[in-house]
This record gives C-alpha cells, structure tokens and sequence, in this order.
C-alpha cells in the first residue's frame, strides 16, 4: 500500500506460495545477517533478567533514535524499570552509545561447592561466548549479581564478594584463579556488577581458557566477630538459578564491529 | 541535438494547453504535472512484520519495521520536483539525447535510516543489534 492506502499499480498482490514465502524468510534472514532461523528454548515461556535487561536498552536506543528524528533531547537518563537490572552507570550509556552490538549469555552451570579441607563455599558460573560473529570485539562485560537483603543475623555486617576468573584447573588441588572482589553490606540490596572484559577477551580470543568463573563469599564484619569466615551465596542473599526469574545471574558483552561485513551472492 | 527531433515532435503533440505556471516552459512541463505526478519517483511505505513471518518464537522487539521502498519515474526535468543528484541530471539529458542507449536515472534512497532488533539465539542468549540503513526515509534520482 502505497501512502493513500491505495494499492501501487507495480505492487505484486497476491498471496505468496509456500516456497516464495520460505525464500523472501531467507532473504530477510540474510540481511538480518543470519544463516538460519534461531530456535531458542527461553524457560518457562518467560523471560528472566538477561532478556528484561535487553529490554531495557532496546527500549533506551529506541526513544534516543525517536528523539533524535523527532529533533528532542538527545541524551541519556537512565531508565528505573525495576525489578529487571535496569541501566545503573552512564558509563554503560558511553557503552551503549559506542557499541554495534550487545550480547547476554545465559548461565550454563550454576554448582554450589563447600571445599572441607579449606572450609571455603564456592559457586561456579560458566558462559558460552563461542557463538559471537566473526569481526565483532569486545569493547566492555559486565558479570551481574542480584544480591537480596539478608537476615536479621548479619544485618549490620559487611560481605567480600570475591569473583574469580578460573585461569587453569587442576586433578588433584584447587584452580588458578584471577580475581576480582568487592566489599558490601549484608543489608543491601540489588545488582552487583563486575568488570570481566579482559577476562572476556581472553575467551573470545582463546575458547579453551574460557573455565568459567567462581564466586565467593566471607564476612567481613564491622560488627560480627566471624571476619572472613566463608558463608553460601544463598546465605549471602545472592540470588541463584533457583531464584526468581527477573534476579538471575547473566553476562552482558558490548561488541564494535571491527571488520566490514560484506554480504556474498547466493 | 539531431537525435532527439522525431520523440519531441510526439511531446508537442501529445501535449494540452499549458496551465498557469508552466506557461511558455515546453511541453515536457506541462506533461509533467498532470499524468506523470502519480508515478514520480517516490517513497511508498512498506512494513515488514516480524510477527506475520511467525517469528515472534526468537524475535522479541520490535514486531516489525517500516523498511519503505522507492518507485516511480525519473523524468526531465528532475531537479524541479525531487531530490535528484547532479549526475542523475546529467544522466536525464543524455537520455533524452538518446533514449534508445541510455536509460533514465535510477530511483533510489536517498537517506537511509537503522534499526534496532533484539532476539535470541540458538542458546537463548540475547542479541541486541543495531542494523544500519534499513529503513528508506527519502527517495531520489540517481
């Protein structure tokens, strides 16, 4: 239909045969530059907190490319969707703004383990970044972490949160680690965000070295007399797999084009 | 020019009384404003719908995008109505010189707008994707 909701005379109108219809899928699969339609198994027919994270910064790039053909205010106010992990930093916005493409990855393995010879409760969190087009770098990550308010028993503590990047596994003793930590009251509440772009590099660059990450957590109380005594996660109020759905741990990448992407004849 | 002289003589006698403003500017003017406007080169609107092509399964936003397209003629003389380039110009006069070896200038985008599209892929990871000149916000003569 052209403007007038009239029916361009040079407009083919009639109803597309199967095969015509599978083909015009293809040619709007390939210039959404895919090979083939994605069928993904999102659980429970709906979404947890990657894809309301998306959401949010679809919904931020949108009203910044209305505004700007609209001719209004071209900048970036964070936008407070809560309970999804809303956009916290404007230096996510300087992300955003820089980035071709943004990436969730879904949480493949969540184990809890309580190493007894070291008295150490630990969580394993694994990604796979293997399926990233080919030009696109890394240009930021983001691992996050919803954290609840915990029980009356630490409440006036203070957590470690320490993330480890998992450089080398070994048979018979404890990984190499590298790692990243942060301090927190036991009272707070809400998402907790951890740099992992060098870490990301690595396992874009090197798909071997990518053995996930562990996190950790210890008190490290102003009040409670236990410093550094190693607690579960779920003790810690972090929220799990087994979590609600709009509080689940992902991984957020923000990739720049670094190649030219020139689509080939078929 | 010689080459010309037969197809002009057609114009003139195809043409009506100049109306108005056209007065006095030769007959492919007056052809112009009247038959030949409806099939100016132009942007008509065209939606592609994400959701009619039963992919709401992988792709989450948006349900669709205006993408639009450019047809229609581009005939003497362009620069009067449309945004034509300099060389799509050069091109409608050599045409008109000769018709029978040199086709008319193109019509074709002339401002391309992106688009967003988030949607999952095969491991249900999440892909937020801006795609540049997907959408044809003018049309013009090439």
């Amino acid at each position: 239909l052209d403007g007038n909701n009239e029916v361009h005379p040079g407009f083919i109108h009639r109803r597309l045969r199967t095969h015509e219809k599978r083909e015009m899928q293809k040619e709007i699969l390939s210039i959404l530059g895919l090979p083939h339609r994605p069928r993904p198994h999102p659980p429970h027919g709906k979404y947890n907190s990657a894809p309301l994270f998306m959401l949010d910064l679809y919904n931020t790039i949108s009203n910044e490319e209305k505004s700007r053909v609209e001719g209004i205010v071209d900048r970036y106010e964070p936008m407070q969707t809560t309970p999804s992990p809303s956009l916290a930093t404007y230096q996510e916005s300087a992300f955003l703004n820089d980035a071709d493409m943004v990436m969730s990855f879904v949480n493949l393995g969540e184990n809890e383990l309580f190493l007894s010879g070291q008295r150490r409760h630990h969580k394993e969190f694994k990604f796979n970044l293997s399926q990233i087009p080919e030009g696109e770098a890394v240009t930021a990550a983001e691992f996050r972490l919803y954290k609840e308010c915990v029980s009356r028993a630490f409440r006036n503590d203070t957590f470690l949160v320490k993330v480890y990047q998992v450089v080398k596994e070994h048979p018979h003793r404890e990984a190499d680690f590298f790692l990243l930590e942060r301090r927190l009251w036991a009272s707070e509440e809400g998402w907790l965000e951890f740099d992992i772009t060098a870490t990301s590099n690595l396992w874009v660059m090197s798909p071997a070295h990518n053995l996930g990450l562990q996190v950790s957590v210890e008190t490290s109380g102003a009040v409670s007399s236990e410093t550094g005594r190693s607690i579960g996660s779920k003790e810690a109020g972090l929220a799990g797999r087994d979590g609600a759905l709009e509080k689940q741990p992902f991984m957020v990448a923000f990739f720049k084009v670094s190649e030219v992407h020139i689509r080939s004849a078929r | 020019s010689a080459g010309g002289g037969k197809r002009r003589q057609q114009n003139r006698n195809r043409s009506t009384q100049p109306q108005d403003g056209s007065r006095g500017l030769g007959p492919a003017v007056a052809d112009y404003n009247s038959s030949d406007q409806k099939t100016a080169c132009r942007r008509h609107e065209l939606f592609v719908s994400f959701r009619e092509l039963g992919w709401q399964d992988w792709i989450i936003a948006p349900e669709g995008y205006a993408a639009n397209y450019c047809d229609g003629e581009c005939s003497f003389p362009l620069n009067a109505h449309m945004n034509a380039t300099n060389h799509a110009i050069v091109q409608t006069l050599v045409h008109l010189m000769n018709p029978e070896n040199v086709p008319k200038p193109c019509c074709a985008p002339t401002k391309l707008h992106a688009i967003s599209v988030l949607y999952f892929d095969d491991n249900s990871n999440v892909i937020l994707k801006k795609y540049k000149n997907m959408v044809v916000r003018a049309c013009g003569c090439h």
